[in-house]
């Protein structure tokens, strides 16, 4: 995936079969962003990986003052590429469930 | 710091703890 700065890993291990998964995200180079970024840390989430969007885990953290209006694609692209190696890799996995 | 604060935001909890330097280390 590309560099966007932020990263996102797995915060529990993926069983494959729970459709909600937590992760956890933080900011690894500060200077990637376009917004003014305060240092939060580590920012642990649940994703739902079939009924929600990145993006709108995105919108939520910009709401939430974690980041700023300027990174919200950065933000949804960074968790969206995450979401789909986890996806893919359940693929792999298990091709039936998913 | 080393405190974890929780931020809710429409329905979704968001846990914030601090960055421990070994992370921020990582290639």
């Amino acid at each position: 995936a590309e560099d966007t700065g932020l990263r996102v890993e797995l915060a529990e291990e993926d069983d494959g079969k729970k459709s909600s998964i937590a992760l956890r995200l933080w900011v690894e180079d500060p200077k990637k962003l376009k917004g003014k970024y305060k240092d939060n840390g580590v920012i642990e989430f649940s994703l739902d990986l079939i009924n929600e969007n990145p993006e709108d885990v995105a919108q939520e953290m910009i709401d939430s003052g974690f980041f700023h209006e300027s990174d919200a694609k950065l933000l949804g692209k960074s968790i969206r590429d995450r979401v789909s190696l986890i996806k893919w890799k359940r693929e792999k996995q298990c091709p039936v469930l998913v | 710091g080393t405190t974890t604060q929780v931020v809710h935001s429409a329905g979704r909890r968001f846990i914030v703890s601090p960055v421990p330097e070994a992370r921020l280390k990582e290639p």
